[in-house]
């Protein structure tokens, strides 16, 4: 929004663009103390100071990225991810011809090696690209190793302790969502 | 849920499991009538019914992805769109090298050829693949082809006209919730 010139926002349109009920974004944001001015929205530049504020935006998280397929390759030249909270640091791979190569300044290792790296750089989000029977294997490993949050792609329900947060990327729930609006237009 | 075994569930199960508010599961499941329990939840086997027919699932929603790289292969190989509502049947690429070849028996046709082959089949659903800098300039041409939903990938925010839905898949933003929860432990 700022990238378009505006001024100030209502949290209407902060959950439109999120994708979640605006009660929910007064609701989240007011537990951080008072900075909306009641009937005329928020200030985007506080609010975006005061959201980096929030989640620690001065701390970069490091992700590894794990399986180098496709998908993981199209993760690792994701431009949106460069100038946001996360950098990806590290891949992970099972495959001997993608072992050792460097993607975007980002290096495949083997998935052997997975607890030693992971420790070694003190990694705490992990990003599933992995075929869905491998999934559930590779999710055990990362826990073990300090993983604390993971991101999802596998068509797969993953099982995690009740400490670790996953979110799913389910395309199919997305699809079906245009699909329903499509049948009731 | 009903492949684990499960008879009944409640609604803000689903809302956890579809990551939105359970006030709003209720709240959608019940404009289409009654068919759930107070205080016991919903039947699994009713409801799956119930949805199948809200989101028409007697008809097969076809598909035309618009970039095949990296993210349009693995969007051409994912088996999680094979059963549900949803199949890919077309797909384009402005790359000679691309063009006429068959991934996963979806066809790669020329990105000029894009209004023919979009009214000839009927499609009314796109998926963005393509580079931030093409995606306006396509967008523009599906909706002119006759497209009326849109599932967006490219890190950018396009502008369609109001009968046209959007849903854009945000990385960054899944991210900084997974940095949210782990800075608030
Ligand atoms: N949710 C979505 O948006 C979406 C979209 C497309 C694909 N997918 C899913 O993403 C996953 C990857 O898709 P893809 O097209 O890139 O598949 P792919 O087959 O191209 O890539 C999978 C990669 O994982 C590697 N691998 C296999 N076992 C491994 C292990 N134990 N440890 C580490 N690496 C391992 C393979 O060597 C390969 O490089 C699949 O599960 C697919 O269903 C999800
Ligand atoms: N939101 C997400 O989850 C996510 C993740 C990874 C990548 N992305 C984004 O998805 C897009 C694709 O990523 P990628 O890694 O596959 O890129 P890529 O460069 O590998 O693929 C882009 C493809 O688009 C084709 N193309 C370029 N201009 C075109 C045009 N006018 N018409 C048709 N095809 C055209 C290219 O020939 C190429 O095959 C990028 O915008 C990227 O930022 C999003």
């Amino acid at each position: 929004m700022e990238k378009e010139g505006r001024i100030s926002c209502s949290s209407y349109e902060i959950g439109e663009r999120a994708d979640i009920l605006d009660t929910k974004v007064r609701k989240d944001l007011s537990s951080f103390g008072q900075f909306g001015i009641a009937g005329r929205g928020y200030k985007i530049k506080n609010l975006k100071k005061k959201i980096e504020e929030i989640i620690g935006k001065d701390s970069i998280w490091k992700i590894a990225v794990i399986g180098v397929g496709n998908l993981g390759t199209a993760l690792l030249k994701y431009p949106g991810f460069k100038e946001e909270c996360c950098k990806i640091v590290l891949a992970f791979d099972s495959d001997p011809q993608k072992i050792g190569k460097i993607i975007d300044s980002v290096p495949i290792y083997d998935i052997e090696s997975i607890e030693r790296e992971i420790r070694k750089n003190n990694l705490k989000i992990g990003i599933i690209a992995t075929p869905s029977e491998e999934a559930q294997n590779v999710v055990n490993r990362l826990i073990k190793s300090g993983i604390k949050a993971l991101l999802n792609f596998a068509p797969v329900s993953l099982s995690v302790p009740d400490d670790i947060k996953i979110i799913d990327i389910d395309l199919t729930a997305r699809l079906e969502a245009l699909a329903y609006y499509l049948t009731h237009k």
